[in-house]
């Protein structure tokens, strides 16, 4: 795991966090709760909360879909290439593209790369790792390695993904497993597994 | 563009109507230091924006330089290729992946594997 210069993080003070949806996006309630679900995959680990809210102007992060230059000086490039960003906290902004072809409810199986379809709560989890302090890291089955093949599902953390969350946050008081997850455990899941840092 | 799954997502959004902006990188497969080429330029602006190459004149020249070497072999390192400083095929096929707009490398300094201290540079050579 990585953080970014500075190990940027939400204050002590602050470990109910709130979430909203641009407006202009419209999303129905099925994506939303695709975003609810990401955003459980790391309260699992932590003692952070989420709720999401309706006033986008005061929420703590903020998520839209947009196409192109929106605004930010991170243009988006269109059909895959880069797919998302966040920024570290407490900027709290979360940015898809629009322009994607985001799946939300299927499971999918590894390989089904004949499609240039992406798993949207893959993505979600890991840009709100982003978004709660966390860099990249190169452990291939970590949520923050940077790429995702098409037709890829992967959104439960891996050991390295909670070990970086836990160095920024400390561990979750109601989850004993506080630890994280292990190797074995992953693996009898049927998570597809390749090297492990 | 929100489908439930892949099977109701209508053809006009198949492979075959879309490209991957990164796709022009499958040419430079085999690209190695010294040579110079159609597209480096625009790979060198792909490396520049997730952290592995500076930018001091403000355009990049189609020249494998040294500088690009040394930002292949840390993108190598970052995702546990071998660490050729070439464009071998692995190393093209990871470029082209979809992936995070964040870059890997923040001001020069990441804690992916290839900031990261090896343990060979700590042993004592006879």
């Amino acid at each position: 795991y990585s953080f970014f210069p500075g190990t940027p993080r939400w204050p002590s003070r602050r470990r109910d966090l709130t979430y909203a949806f641009d407006p202009r996006n419209e999303l129905s309630e099925d994506v939303k709760r695709v975003f609810a679900n990401a955003f459980s995959r790391w309260s699992e680990w932590t003692p952070l909360t989420f709720t999401n809210i309706s006033d986008y102007s005061s929420a703590d992060m903020k998520i839209g879909f947009y196409s192109g230059d929106h605004g930010d000086d991170e243009p988006f490039d269109g059909v895959l290439g880069t797919l998302a960003h966040a920024f570290a906290p407490p900027t709290g902004l979360l940015h898809l593209d629009n322009a994607e072809t985001w799946i939300i409810n299927d499971v999918f199986t590894s390989g089904s790369s004949s499609s240039t379809a992406m798993d949207l709560e893959s993505v979600a989890v890991h840009e709100i790792g982003h978004l709660l302090g966390l860099g990249h890291s190169s452990v291939e089955n970590a949520i923050m390695y940077p790429t995702i093949a098409s037709g890829v599902k992967k959104v439960e953390l891996d050991r390295d993904d909670v070990e970086g969350i836990q160095v920024l946050y400390g561990t979750n008081p109601e989850n004993n497993g506080t630890v994280g997850p292990s190797f074995g455990e992953r693996e009898m899941s049927g998570v597809a597994r390749g090297s492990i840092g | 563009n929100f489908f439930p799954n892949i099977s109701s997502i209508p053809p006009s959004f198949l492979p075959n109507h879309t490209t991957n902006p990164w796709d022009t990188f499958n040419k430079l497969s085999g690209c190695r230091s010294g040579q110079k080429v159609d597209g480096i330029a625009k790979l060198k602006t792909y490396f520049h924006y997730f952290g592995y190459l500076a930018n001091t004149t403000g355009n990049f020249s189609d020249d494998f330089d040294d500088a690009l070497e040394a930002a292949v072999k840390n993108y190598q390192k970052n995702f546990n290729l071998n660490t050729t400083g070439e464009l071998d095929t692995s190393t093209v096929n990871q470029i082209l992946k979809p992936r995070c707009g964040v870059p890997d490398i923040v001001n020069g300094t990441t804690t992916m594997n290839s900031g990261k201290t090896t343990s060979f540079q700590h042993s004592v050579a006879h």
